[in-house]
């Protein structure tokens, strides 16, 4: 039996290349 | 004589790789290539941690390599400058519009992945932490 090779998941918050500085609310 | 250089798809990351599963915050699985604005805001807006912003580019110019770009943002309402050096094929999401890069057709080359021109006055999706209480 062969096992299937797991996919890898990405979290959608690693596609935006940069956090910006921290704004006041 | 112009010199190219070989691509090189392992230093850069492999989400962007059309194809490439993507988990929301919801849990929802999409392709990278799937992705719609309202997927980046509704993820924000139920994370603890993260909120969206509005990062419109100013100036785009030369790295310091030469398929480095060097990328200017206004983020924000403060309208904080940030600059960013990418390689020219690296793809920002662009409010309304998708994928966009410096240079789309090597963008396209390297991930399959369609993109646009990301030019000066688009307005990209970024992230900022969300006040530590």
């Amino acid at each position: 039996n062969v096992e299937p090779r797991s996919v890898p998941v990405f979290p959608w918050h690693s596609l935006v290349p940069f956090l910006a500085p921290t704004q006041s609310d | 004589p112009a010199v190219s250089s070989p691509p090189s798809p392992v230093a850069l990351p492999p989400f962007f790789m059309r194809g490439s599963i993507i988990q929301l915050a919801d849990g929802e699985l999409k392709r990278v290539e799937d992705l719609k604005t309202e997927d980046f805001i509704q993820s924000a807006e139920i994370s603890s941690e993260l909120k969206i912003d509005s990062s419109t580019v100013e100036r785009i110019d030369s790295g310091q390599s030469p398929n480095a770009v060097v990328i200017q943002f206004s983020v924000g309402e403060l309208k904080a400058q940030v600059c960013v050096e990418v390689l020219v094929e690296y793809p920002f999401f662009v409010f309304g519009q998708g994928w966009s890069s410096c240079c789309p057709d090597r963008t396209t080359q390297l991930f399959e992945l369609s993109c646009a021109k990301l030019c000066v006055g688009d307005v990209c999706v970024s992230l900022t932490l969300r006040s530590l209480r």
